[in-house]
């Protein structure tokens, strides 16, 4: 489907992407584990997108198997949610994958 | 208003009350604590009661000062939400709060 190949072009372009809502604390941790990390990932708002968002939710939990929010994906692969994300930052290993991403 | 009666009500008649919803992580933790703690709260899923969901959050706003869930209240006293509560389980402090307001 289009939009499919919207979520795809949208990971292979972007180093790092999280797709997320607005009022969810998970997603909020997962913003601030970046901010932290000083780099900007392209952030999609879910719940600020009408039907246009349920629909992208779908499309993503076909693609990763993942319906929930965060979803997050660094160099086109897709990395997991919340907790997938704090354990990579926390083992270190956060950074490099996302230096790698960014072709340094 | 009636709603404030009624919220007020549920958290003097219930030892542990969590307004909460279904889809939320937070909420998620929350509930799971108590259940380590092997007590069972009232729990009122938010995101189920449809408008009525959404005019209590707000009257818990008005009542509390939080607008967010999972907003938790034992032995009728607001303790906040889930880093308030985990904290407190952390430091030891939630299980006696707990026995005093089942009256043990
Ligand atoms: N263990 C997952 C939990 C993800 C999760 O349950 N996310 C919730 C929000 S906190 C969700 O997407 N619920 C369904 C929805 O909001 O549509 C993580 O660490 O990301
Ligand atoms: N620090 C607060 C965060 C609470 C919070 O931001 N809750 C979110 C859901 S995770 C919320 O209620 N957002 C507005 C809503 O869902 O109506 C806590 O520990 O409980
Ligand atoms: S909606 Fe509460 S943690 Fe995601």
């Amino acid at each position: 489907s289009s939009m499919e190949e919207t979520v795809k072009t949208t990971v292979a372009e972007n180093s790092i992407v999280v797709y997320s809502k607005t009022y969810c604390s998970y997603s909020s941790q997962v913003k601030t584990v970046f901010k932290r990390l000083e780099v900007e990932p392209l952030v999609i708002e879910l719940d600020e997108l009408g039907s246009e968002g349920s629909q992208l939710q779908n499309v993503l939990e076909k693609l990763t198997g993942q319906y929930t929010v965060p979803n997050v994906f660094i160099g086109g692969k897709h990395i997991g949610g919340c907790s997938d994300t704090l354990e990579l930052y926390n083992k270190g290993e956060l950074e490099p994958m996302i230096a790698k991403a960014n072709g340094k």
